[in-house]
């Protein structure tokens, strides 16, 4: 079986000026997660990798960059399965790690539960030796002018932004 | 949102998906991303979806497990991946957008949005793209 991965970095009206920023950092957790397999690794490493990659990246709405909730906060959600025995981690409600994708890694491998949430997946990440770091680290400038801007014109779901802020869901 | 969905060495398939949420959502709001069958699934028997768009309409479409089902039921994974994201659109009026690998390694890409990024590499080369039926390759 040749390996392969395929990422995406979300779907929207994605605004002229964040198409660069997402074909580049698509393109690099595409080749992060390919070396990988490459090397022998197991997709679940792999997907983790890819997404990894994107969650520290600032062109996407996962991780720094997150969208903000309207008490402006970072509350970041991800899952992974595992599709040899349908093995299944999910984290949401999380605000203060980098990675939530690779909390959730941990989920699945480590807890008899399937999702954790709020203060139940921080209590468990920092069980595992996640480390916190402040919230705000987390917010980008540009998340902070997309939700003053939805505070003015109350558009739902949207979550792509963009530095002139229009707006998409994905 | 952005995700992952992988086949290693072994035929093994995962799948990975991480978010931000909407913007202006609610304080305490969970979309489809950690809702294993909306934003993510994966089967070795079959292949493996991850998703991205309208949380809440994904969710009710259950369309990470749909478009499994679909490729269970004989269909391609371009096929299944075009059938589930349109399907979803017309029946609930948002858009959203998945990739697929089928588990012989099968490509699907579609989204019923302006735009979606995604990457892969096959034979040495990167393909990408991020308009409507745009793909793009160059040498890796």
């Amino acid at each position: 079986m040749d390996p392969i991965v395929l990422v995406h970095g979300g779907a929207g009206d994605i605004p002229d000026s964040r198409v660069a920023g997402k074909l580049r950092g698509s393109k690099m957790a595409a080749a992060r997660a390919h070396r990988l397999l490459q090397a022998g690794g197991s997709a679940l490493e792999a997907v983790e990798a890819a997404v990894v990659v994107m969650e520290e990246d600032e062109s996407f709405n996962a991780g720094y960059g997150s969208v903000l909730n309207l008490r402006g906060e970072v509350e970041m959600e991800a899952s992974i399965m595992r599709g040899s025995d349908l093995a299944v981690g999910a984290v949401t409600l999380v605000k203060d790690f980098k990675h939530p994708i690779s909390i959730a890694h941990r989920v699945l491998t480590d807890s008899p539960h399937s999702l954790l949430g709020a203060e139940g997946a921080k209590i468990f990440a920092l069980e595992k030796g996640f480390k916190t770091v402040p919230p705000e680290s987390l917010i980008s400038q540009n998340a902070r002018d997309a939700l003053n801007k939805f505070l003015e014109h109350r558009e739902f779901g949207r979550t792509e932004i963009g530095a002139e802020h229009e707006g998409g869901v994905g | 949102t952005v995700g992952a969905v992988a086949i290693d060495s072994t035929g093994s398939i995962a799948v990975a998906t991480s978010t931000g949420g909407m913007s202006g959502k609610a304080v305490g709001r969970i979309g489809d991303t950690p809702q294993i069958g909306s934003g993510t699934y994966a089967d070795d028997g079959v292949g493996g979806v991850s998703t991205t768009g309208h949380g809440e309409s994904i969710l009710k479409y259950c369309l990470a497990h749909s478009i499994v089902k679909l490729m269970e039921g004989g269909l391609d994974a371009g096929t299944a991946t075009k059938t589930a994201v349109n399907g979803m659109t017309k029946r609930l009026n948002n858009t959203a957008g998945a990739i697929t690998l089928s588990k012989s390694g099968q490509v699907g890409v579609h989204f019923s949005s302006k735009r979606m990024s995604w990457a892969y590499i096959r034979d040495g080369k990167y393909y990408y793209g991020i308009e409507q039926g745009e793909v793009l390759s160059e040498k890796f």
